[in-house]
């Protein structure tokens, strides 16, 4: 099964 | 005093388009370079980046940075009282405005209205989109790309891409059954329907079809659309808005647990 991941563990809060 | 004009609200409508279904409010960050705007879906797996520089437009005037949080459905519900050939100007005023209006000029002058429309304060997240050289980038037929979404999304919530020197595959399984597109890398580079592929290696992505239907929401705007990817980060779909500007949409992948 794939698990859906989030944008933001992708792109760092600024 | 900020000022923008458009010669044809057109562009301005489709944009909107593009984006209410996606996002509900967004700042809209106004600089002398012009208008931009980025904000995640409310699931947080998508991320929508605007830009329509101030060269673009007929007229602007930016005289300080300005933030203007807007409600898209309700600037949708404003630009849909435009017809597209209408002349749009967006007025604001730069000190921490609480409103700004929208003025539709007819193209035979006879008819102009405004609207004005309440800003909000929205507190959202700003994030740092890295440059990438990604593995893989096509460009594609922006229509294909909107029926290969919807079409393969009857069959299965999951779309698996991958593309390789051969060209772009696209799956999907579901109870009903499965679906597979193939796209090959056309020879003629130049025309509007070519697909080209530009691959450093190959990649095997897999993504929710429902965002993807989102983004399709923009294919008015270009004829084109460019894919992005790399192994394990987000998808980026491109889409030009003439020569002024151009919507960007970061996709996060589905991964095998």
């Amino acid at each position: 099964m794939a698990l859906q991941t989030s944008i933001a563990e992708y792109f760092n809060l600024r | 005093m900020f000022e923008a004009s458009l010669a044809q609200s057109a562009i301005l409508k489709k944009v909107l388009d593009a984006i209410k279904d996606l996002l509900n409010e967004a700042n809209f960050e106004c600089t002398d370079d012009g208008i931009k705007v980025q904000a995640m879906d409310n699931s947080h797996v998508s991320l929508v980046s605007l830009e329509l520089r101030s060269d673009g437009f007929e007229k602007y005037r930016c005289d300080r940075n300005l933030s203007m949080g807007v409600n898209l459905a309700s600037m949708a519900k404003i630009m849909r009282c435009s017809s597209n050939s209408d002349k749009v100007t967006i007025k604001a005023q730069d000190d921490n405005p609480d409103k700004v209006s929208f003025i539709f000029e007819s193209s035979n002058q006879e008819r102009i209205s405004d609207y004005e429309m309440k800003l909000m304060d929205i507190d959202a997240d700003q994030l740092g989109i890295p440059d990438t050289e990604y593995s893989c980038v096509v460009k594609m037929p922006s229509a294909e790309f909107a029926r290969i979404c919807k079409d393969l999304n009857q069959f299965g919530e999951s779309l698996v891409i991958s593309c390789s020197k051969e060209g772009i595959k696209f799956s999907t399984s579901g109870d009903l059954g499965s679906a597979n597109v193939k796209l090959a890398q056309t020879t003629d580079a130049d025309k509007d329907d070519a697909v080209t592929i530009e691959m450093r290696s190959p990649v095997t992505l897999t993504f929710a079809c429902r965002y993807l239907n989102h983004f399709t929401k923009a294919t008015p705007l270009s004829s084109q659309v460019q894919l992005s990817m790399s192994d394990e980060i987000p998808l980026l779909v491109e889409y030009r808005i003439g020569d002024m500007g151009c919507i960007k949409y970061y996709l996060a992948p589905k991964i095998d647990d």
